[in-house]
Order: C-alpha cells, then structure tokens, then sequence
C-alpha cells in the first residue's frame, strides 16, 4: 500500500508543479511529504508562493489565493488519477477576473478524462461551458429546471441573464 | 464513463419530478440563491451512498424529503436516480448503462436498487469502487468547502492521494 | 447583567423581525431564547423562512440565504446598539443580484450612526458607497492604496475597472 | 466618534507607509485578489489590540511584519496608528482626536501608545470599552466569516448580544 501511495504521490506532485505555473505564473508550488522517513504514515504538505512574493504559511494567503491553491491540488490529484467526474459547487466565487481565467485554464486540463459539473453566478465560467442549466423557483419552494442549452456559444447574453435571475 | 442523466422527485426543493441529461464535457448550472443548484449536488452525493446527513446540510436524513411549502403538502418520500453510460466497460457488468437508485420514506426506511433491482448500500458502495468512484470527497466540492483541503491536517490530504491511487 | 442582556434582547428580536422584511420580503425570521427559564443562562435562536418557503433547519438554507439571515442578525445587534463602525469583508460574494439590492437596503439602514468600511469585489455594492478606495500591487508584494474617490456617483465605469482589477 | 485616519508601516504587505482617510458614511474598498484589502482589515484588528494571531490569519504574531519580496528585503518591525474623531466625547479623554499605536519588533517585543505616550495594552482596551468599542467580535467581520454566526451554538450568539448590551 506504501507502493501505490508513494507512486501516486510522485506523479500528483509533478502535475501539482506545472499546473501551480497555469494558476500562479511566475510562482512556485510543491507538494512535500512531512514524514519522509515513514511513508506509511506522512502526511503531506503543501508550499505556495504567488508570483514573485516570498514564500510564507498558507494562512497569510488572500481568499482567492488560497481557492486557487486548492484546487490546483485537487486538480493535480484528478489529473493524475481521472476520475469520471467531478463537481464543484461556486468554487469560483473568492476569484477576481484574471484568477478566474486561470482557474478556467485549469479545468481545461481536466476536461479530456474527466466530466466536469460546475454551479456558478460568474458569467466566465458560465461562457466556458459546453453545456447550461438553469434552475429557477417560479413558485416558491418548488426547484424547476427551467432550459438546458446545447454549446453555449450559441447562448446570447440575454438568456444568460435570464437564467441567471 | 460519464453521468448521462439525473432523476429527482421529492427530494429537497425538487418537489416534482425533474430529469436532467449530461453528456461529456463541462456543464455549467447557474440560477438565483436558494433556487436549488446545491441541492442539486447534494442529491449526486445521496444517491452515490452519503451515509452523512451533514455533508448534504442536514440534520437527520429525513430532512432531505421535500417538507412543504404555502402552495404544496409535504411529501412521504424522496427518490434519485443516477445513470452513467457504461460503453467503455468501465464498471465490469455487461450493460452499456447503469442506474443507480435510492428512496428514503418518512418513517425512515430506506431502499437502494441497481437497474431496477432493489439490493444493498454495500452493492452500490461495490459497484462505484469497481467504477472508480469509491470515495467522492476531492470530485465532489461542496460550496464553501474549496479550501479545507488547504487546513486539513497533513494526514488527511494524504488520505485524498490514497484514496485516488 | 440579566436585565441589561434581556432588555437588549428584546430590542434586538424586535429589529430583527423588521430589518428580516427588508432581507426577505413575504418571508418571516425571529429570534428567541432557547432556554426562558434561565435568563442567566439561556442562549439565543435563529428562526428564518425565507419568502413563502416552510420553515426549516437552518443548515438547510442556500448559501446566499444563510449569508443574508446572518447579517440580518449581525445588522439588528447594530442597530439596537449602535458601534461607532463596522468592517465587513466580502460578506456579499454568496449573493445574487436581487439578494445583493436587499444587502445594500440593509446597509442603509445602520449609516445614519455606524460608519462602515466594505470590502466588496461587486459593482452594485461599489456604487452604493460615499467613498472608494482602490488596493493594488504594482510592485509584487507591496500594496500600494491608488487612489480615493470622493463621492462615488462621481466615479465613472472606467475609474471602477482600474480599481478592481 | 468615527474612524478618522489609518497609518501602516510594515505591516504584512504595506511594506510602505500608507495613510488612508476615512469620513463618516460608507468607504468601498477595492482590488485584485491579494492586493492586500484583508490585511488592512486584519490591520485594524491587531491595532484595536487583537492578542489571536489566528484571528489575522497568522501562526505567531511576527507573522505580521512584512517579510521581504524578490524586490524588497524584510522589515525589522510592524507599526499601524488609528486615529479616532471624538469631538463627540464618546471617549471620556479631553481630546478631540485619539490616536491608537501598536508596534510590533522581530525580536518579539510590542508597545503601544495612545496620542504618542506608551501605554501598556489594557490601556487601550479600557479606552476601546469606554468608546463602545469593547469587542469588535460582531463589528468586524472576516472574509468567509460571515455565517459562523449561523454555526455557533446558541451560548456563543447569547455572547455577541450580551457584549453589545
Ligand atoms: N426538504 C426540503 N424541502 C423543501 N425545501 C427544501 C428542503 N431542503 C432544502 N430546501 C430548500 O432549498 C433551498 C436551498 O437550495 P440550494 O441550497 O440548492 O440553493 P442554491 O441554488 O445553491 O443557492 P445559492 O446560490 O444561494 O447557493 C432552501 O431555500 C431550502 O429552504
Ligand atoms: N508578513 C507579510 N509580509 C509580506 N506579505 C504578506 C505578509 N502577510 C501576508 N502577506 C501577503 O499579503 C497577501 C494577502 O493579502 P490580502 O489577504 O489582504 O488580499 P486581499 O486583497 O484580501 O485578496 P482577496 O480578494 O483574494 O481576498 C498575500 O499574498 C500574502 O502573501
Ligand atoms: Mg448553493
Ligand atoms: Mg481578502
């Protein structure tokens, strides 16, 4: 068990790397092991360093830097190993416009091998999907599930807006 | 293997029944506060087998059944259906598509089946860890949650590497 | 000390009946105690029904209505006992369009002897302030406070974006 | 009695000093995710004489002097001022400002002052009680904070009403 763990992490750690310079261009993330010596038992840690700011604890990391290291993680795990889906719930919403077009490449790196459900109130996401769902409460307490739309280049603003609200 | 559709009917605010389909790719739900987009993913975790009524906001699992509003009486049970297409042979049962269902009733019986056959939370619990989808907690991001990964403990992002690997 | 807290009690259960008409129009929140028998002692509950919905736990509201409810709590203590300021930090990022209109409308409600300091990445609640100040990082690392506005209805669209992004 | 000025000088990442007027009324403050927005929030917690590093986001409290960048080298000490209105006497001192000073050194050392005189910390908290300004707990909320109010036990609300009593 030790085996695949320490394989695993290998590869998640390379992909953490380089999918770190898609989220934080010029900046540097790596994964560690906290307890080299007992791979049955480390644990594992993660450093960031944002652009060309000096590395400290993650805590001191702004709201939207710390949503986007997370999900670099995650990602660099479902990268490695695809699972068949994933879904995320208003992970975007701590991120300003230019996180949130990286945080758009990132789940670009993800859509070959993986399904992806994403809940958004951003309108960039809401353009980067293949398809749009929109629920509504039209009578109070009752969800309706109000148009789906095939390739959402083809949605107007309009119908966005509309969905939206 | 991907989702190919979703079935609610009573449970939350999906009072009536609602179908969704999903194809490959990214899709992107969006809609106004409290319109039922999270219950939307709480229902995919139920469904999957969530033994935890507070990871899908609840207090007890009886919550989940649809409690009435001005305009409609509360409901006696709660059901969701799950189909993933299976044409790449990815869980090893010879059917293109695998349904996944579970019903709660009011008095607090419970019932699981697989393509129509009623069998076992353990059968289901088989059949996602055959499928790779044995334990959802990094695929399934809940609203709120992106950065707990960055303060679990160093243990438990190891967990998340094992339980990929 | 009894009376004092029963006294600012009933104050603050009487404007959060109010100022939960503002948040929730149709809807119906109310605090009580959970323990009247020992006033000493005794802790304090949240009721909240949004809109013509059924009363329910709390947990099981949406993310943008569990915002709202808290700070119409936060909001009444205010009000009832008015600090000299308050600091709120992107206690808006859960709400929609409509919600964030209700938030502005409760913020309203405590300018006349409360100074507020917000720190917002939305448009509605940048336009809703007397004064803008702008944080950037032109130097990585550094913050630098780029400009202050006097009287926003003076800021155009263009002076906004500068600032946000 | 309001917030009048607010001066930082090594704190986090005002590694510059930085002056930022206020008035009476609604200041928006904006910016680009890690800018620097929630540290001055953070400023004016440990200014007021928050004692939690946690509280700012920090492991120890020399976490808050500014630690160097590719650019800058580190800084021996953090100093944040706040200067208060009091021409309404809400504070019982024959002032008509009050400034409020907390310096931090690397080697662990702190002083505080009031209009210039070092003082000891309970100083200043005997002024913040007598300005209304006892606990900022329910006056001061942090990013992502804000429904820990919905979370608590019923005990800990009682204690934000008590404290405002
Ligand atoms: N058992 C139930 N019966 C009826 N309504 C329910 C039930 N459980 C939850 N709800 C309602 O569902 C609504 C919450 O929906 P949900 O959390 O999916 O909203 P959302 O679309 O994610 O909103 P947000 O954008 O604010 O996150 C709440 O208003 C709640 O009252
Ligand atoms: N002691 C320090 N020295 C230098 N930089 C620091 C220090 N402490 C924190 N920082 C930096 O300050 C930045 C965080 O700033 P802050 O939390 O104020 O951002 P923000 O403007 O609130 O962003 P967001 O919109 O994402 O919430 C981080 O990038 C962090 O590296
Ligand atoms: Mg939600
Ligand atoms: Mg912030």
């Amino acid at each position: 068990i030790a085996n695949a763990f320490e394989v695993a992490f290998s590869d998640i750690a390379a992909s953490f790397e380089q999918l770190f310079q898609i989220a934080f261009p010029g900046g540097e993330g790596k994964l560690s092991l906290s307890n080299p010596e007992n791979p049955l038992e480390t644990g594992v840690d993660i450093t960031a360093r944002p652009g060309e700011k000096s590395i400290k604890r993650l805590s001191l990391l702004s709201g939207g830097e710390r949503s986007l290291v997370a999900l670099t993680f995650l990602f660099s795990v479902i990268k490695c190993r695809p699972a068949p889906f994933c879904i995320l719930d208003e992970v975007d919403a701590a991120l300003d416009d230019i996180n949130l077009c990286r945080f758009l490449d990132l789940v670009a790196e993800l859509t070959n091998d993986t399904q992806l459900l994403i809940i958004s109130h951003q309108k960039r996401t809401m353009e980067a999907g293949d398809y749009l769902y929109g629920i509504s409460m039209p009578t109070e307490g009752i969800t309706k599930v109000i148009s789906e739309k095939k390739s959402s280049n083809q949605t107007s603003n309009q119908e966005t807006n509309q969905l939206e609200n | 293997m991907f989702l190919k559709s979703l079935v609610l009917k009573g449970f939350k605010s999906f009072a009536d029944t609602t179908k969704l389909d999903f194809e490959p790719g990214v899709t992107v739900v969006v809609g106004p506060n409290g319109s039922g987009k999270s219950n939307l993913v709480d229902a995919i975790s139920w469904v999957l087998g969530s033994q935890s009524p507070h990871a899908i906001r609840s207090g007890k699992m009886e919550d989940v059944i649809f409690q009435g509003s001005k305009k409609r009486a509360a409901l006696g049970r709660a059901e969701v259906s799950l189909v993933f297409d299976n044409e790449s042979g990815t869980i090893p049962m010879d059917f293109p598509e695998i349904k996944i269902s579970r019903t709660l009733f009011k008095t607090g019986e419970s019932e699981y089946a697989i393509n129509g056959s009623v069998c076992r939370l353990m059968d289901v619990a088989d059949l996602l860890s055959d499928g790779g989808m044995g334990k959802s907690q990094h695929t399934i991001v809940s609203q709120g949650e992106v950065d707990t990964v960055l303060n679990d403990r160093s243990e438990e992002r190891r967990l998340v590497i094992e339980e990929a690997a």
